[in-house]
C-alpha cells in the first residue's frame, strides 16, 4: 500500500527527508 | 571455432553508400516508433486516456484476476486461527517482515484472531512521537519519491521519467463542488477581528469557536443546512447512471460524522490559523494555488511487516472523499518503476481538503495484498467490493461539510489517526 500526499505549500517550505528513507508515523516530513 | 577464430584472417572494406543509408533510416524509424510510444492517448476532451503500459511482465501481471485474487487473500486471512498457533505464527510473521512486537497494543498475541486483525494492530499511546513540524509521516513507511509539481503541466513524477496527471489522480474540480460553493458563499460568512464570526447568518464567538466558557456550536445553535442534505446538488448527476466519461462524478452525498466536539474544531481551527472557511481569500484546490505557493508530493510506501494505520500528516479539514474504484496492482517500488499510471490505475481514496497553506490532499493508494481501505470518520465508504471496475478516472464522491459547522469538513489534528489498510 502507499500514500500520496499532494499539498500547497509556500516556496521556503523544504522536505527534510530522501528517497529510501524509512519513516514513522509523526516524524518530520517537511518544514517551513 | 578456436583456430578458425584466431587464424582466419581478417578483411576490411568499405560498405556501399545504399547500404549505410539504409542503416540510417531504420535507426530514424525505430526511434520515431519509440517517441510515438510515448506520446499521451487522449479523449475527446483532451483528457490523458489511462490504460495498461508496461514491459510485457506487467501486461502478464494485469491479465490476473487481481481483484478477486485480493478478496480471496483478506477472506483467507480472515479465518480464525487457533489460540496455540498464535503467538507462532505472529511470531514468524513478524520475524519474516520485521515488526516490532514491543510497540504493539494489545501486546498479548493470543488476542489476535486472525492475521488480518494483526496486521490491522494498534500501537502502544506514545510509540510514535510527534514532531511540531508542519508536515509529518502519517504513517511507517519507506520515501519513495518527493518533489514539486510543475503548475503548467501539472504531472507528477511516479519515478525518474514516468509521470502521470494530477487530474487523473485527484479527479477534475468541478464547478458546483463542495470547495466551489463555500467560495460562493463567502460573503455571507465574515469575520470581525476574529472576536466572533458569522456563518450562514449564525453567530459564533471566539470562545464558541475555542472551547472556552461558552456552550459550545452544537449546543446553541445549529448549522443552516440541515444534516445528510446535499447543500447545492444542482451539478450532481444521477447516482444510478453508469459513468460516461473520463472523470466524471457518479454519486455524491453528505457523510454524516459519527462525533465532532467544537474543542476539536478549535484545536485544528487555532492550528490553520483560526479562520479556515470563515474568511478566505482563494478557492483550496490543486488547480487554486496562491501566487508565490508551489505544488508539492510524497510517496510513502508501506512494506507488508509495516504498521498499517495511517495519521493525519497535518492540522487541516478533509472537505471531501473521492474513491476512484480501480485495479489492485502491486504498488512496490519494483512495480512503480515499470507500470505507468500506477498510482492512477489503482483503487485509491482521495481525501481532499485546506491546511493553513491551501490546498492538502491525501491519497492512500490500495493493493493486491491490502485492497481495503478504512476511513474512521466515513463509515459509509467500502472499498474493493466485488465487481466489474469502473472505466479509470470515475469516482464516488462524499463531502463532510455537515462534519463540523465552523469549519465545514472533517477536522484533523496532526498524527490523529484516520484509517487503514486490511489485508484484502
Amino acid at each position: 500500500s502507499t500514500i500520496v500526499l499532494v499539498f500547497e505549500a509556500p516556496a521556503d517550505f523544504e522536505f527534510t527527508i530522501h528517497a529510501g528513507d524509512k519513516v514513522k508515523v509523526g516524524q518530520c516530513l517537511g518544514d517551513i | 571455432v578456436i583456430t578458425a577464430w584466431t587464424s582466419t584472417p581478417t578483411k576490411w572494406y568499405p560498405l556501399p553508400l545504399a547500404v549505410g543509408a539504409l542503416l540510417l533510416v531504420a535507426i530514424q524509424y525505430r526511434r520515431k516508433v519509440r517517441n510515438s510510444a510515448k506520446e499521451v492517448e487522449v479523449d475527446e476532451e483532451g483528457r490523458e486516456v489511462i490504460k495498461l503500459k508496461g514491459p510485457w511482465h506487467v501486461h502478464v501481471i494485469g491479465a490476473l484476476p487481481l481483484r478477486n485474487m485480493s478478496r480471496l487473500w483478506g477472506y483467507v486471512n480472515s479465518l480464525e486461527l487457533p489460540v496455540w498457533f498464535r503467538p507462532y505464527g505472529y511470531r514468524l510473521y513478524a520475524y519474516a517482515f520485521g515488526c516490532n512486537l514491543d510497540e504493539i497494543e494489545p501486546s498479548d498475541l493470543r488476542s489476535y484472531p486472525s492475521l488480518g486483525a494483526f496486521f490491522y494492530r494498534k500501537l502502544k499511546d506514545g510509540a510514535r512521537p510527534v514532531d511540531p513540524a508542519v508536515l509529518v509521516s502519517p504513517a511507517d513507511g519507506t520515501i519513495l519519491h518527493f518533489g514539486t509539481i510543475d503548475q503548467d503541466y501539472m504531472r507528477v513524477e511516479q519515478v525518474k521519467g514516468i509521470t502521470y496527471h494530477l487530474d487523473a489522480l485527484l479527479g477534475v474540480e468541478r464547478p458546483g463542488s463542495p470547495v466551489a460553493m463555500v467560495e460562493h458563499n463567502r460573503d455571507a460568512s465574515t469575520v470581525d477581528d476574529q472576536e466572533f464570526a458569522i456563518v450562514n447568518g449564525i453567530e459564533y464567538t471566539l470562545e464558541q469557536l475555542i472551547g472556552g466558557s461558552g456552550t459550545s456550536s452544537e449546543e446553541s445553535s445549529t448549522p443552516s443546512t440541515p444534516p445528510n442534505e446535499v447543500a447545492d446538488d444542482s451539478d450532481h448527476p444521477d447516482p444510478h447512471a453508469p459513468p460516461k466519461k473520463f472523470g466524471q462524478r457518479i454519486d455524491a452525498s453528505v457523510v454524516e460524522p459519527e462525533r465532532n466536539t467544537t474543542a476539536h474544531d478549535a484545536s485544528v481551527a487555532l492550528e490553520m490559523g483560526v479562520k479556515p472557511a470563515l474568511e478566505r481569500k482563494y478557492s483550496t484546490g490543486a488547480r487554486n494555488v496562491r501566487p508565490g505557493n508551489t505544488l508539492h508530493f510524497a510517496v510513502i510506501y508501506l512494506a507488508p511487516g509495516d504498521y498499517h494505520r495511517f495519521h493525519s500528516p497535518t492540522a487541516w479539514v478533509v472537505e471531501k472523499r473521492r474513491h476512484f474504484v480501480g485495479e489492485l496492482f502491486s504498488v512496490s517500488p519494483w512495480m512503480a518503476k515499470r507500470l505507468e499510471n500506477l498510482f492512477v490505475l489503482n483503487e485509491r481514496v482521495a481525501l481532499l481538503g485546506r491546511w493553513k497553506y491551501g490546498f492538502f490532499g491525501m491519497v492512500p493508494v490500495g493493493a493486491t495484498n491490502v485492497g481495503s481501505i478504512k476511513v474512521n470518520f466515513d463509515q459509509t465508504l467500502r472499498t474493493n467490493v466485488r465487481g466489474r471496475p469502473p472505466p479509470p478516472g470515475t469516482y464516488t464522491e462524499a463531502v463532510y461539510s455537515n462534519a463540523s459547522p465552523i469549519l465545514r469538513g472533517q477536522p484533523l489534528t496532526p498524527a490523529e489517526e484516520m484509517g487503514g489498510f486490511c489485508l484484502g
